[in-house]
């Protein structure tokens, strides 16, 4: 564990408080892909079956516990109780897009042909793209609320992180994770457009608008 | 065992 990816796993779940923070205190889902978050659930669970066959350590465990849990608390409260403020016909990204090619993806590039293995080579491939929806709704209604912003920074951030930590685990143990490195790349490059407008507008004290 | 035998990371 180095600080690089201390960070980038404490924004991870502070992206995660912030949205469960939105929803409850808003008492809304407004602005949420509902489907980026069942993706999400899909990613964890694929990700994180090793919790039954193999221990890392407390902190990996409990983080894995909690990442599982709070993504499928996340849809609790999208589809049962929030769910008049869920509106499905703005979420309309085609997610068969995104799982079709990631499970291609997976059976092609993985450590080794096992089921789990290749599960993690899936969910890896497809937690890059899994914001997608998420992206593709704020592009279509062009605005959103300040917290829903800062939700999807420190989600961006998450991954960002990340990369100094695979160079410096390169450096300080010769280890190298293409699979994980590639997708990671590709992860934090989406966030891209979206920073731009966070760093220039949100953070200014402006509303999250995209230019028309 | 190589080193990504099991995934230490999130």
């Amino acid at each position: 564990m180095n600080l690089f990816r201390l960070f980038g796993d404490m924004s991870h779940l502070a992206s995660i408080l912030i949205l469960v923070h939105k929803i409850q205190t808003t008492r809304s889902c407004r602005g949420i892909s509902f489907k980026t978050q069942a993706l999400y659930v899909t990613v964890f669970v694929s990700r994180y079956l090793d919790l039954f066959y193999d221990w890392v350590s407390l902190y990996n465990f409990f983080m894995k516990v909690f990442f599982i849990s709070s993504s499928c608390y996340i849809l609790y409260l999208m589809k049962m109780k929030f769910r008049p403020t869920n509106d499905p016909s703005i979420d309309t990204f085609r997610i068969e897009y995104l799982l079709g090619p990631c499970a291609i993806l997976a059976l092609i590039f993985h450590y080794k042909f096992t089921v789990t293995e290749v599960l993690w080579s899936f969910s890896i491939f497809l937690e890059s793209v899994a914001i997608l929806p998420q992206l593709f709704m704020l592009q279509r209604t062009g605005e959103a609320e300040t917290i829903t912003t800062h939700y999807l920074a420190a989600l961006g951030a998450y991954r960002a992180f990340y990369i100094p930590n695979w160079i410096y685990r390169y450096w300080t143990e010769d280890i190298v994770d293409p699979i994980a490195v590639t997708s990671g790349i590709v992860q934090t490059a989406l966030y891209l457009d979206f920073f731009y407008v966070y760093f220039t507008k949100v953070l200014q004290g402006q509303k999250f608008e995209l230019p028309a | 065992d190589g080193p990504y035998e099991h995934h230490d990371e999130l």
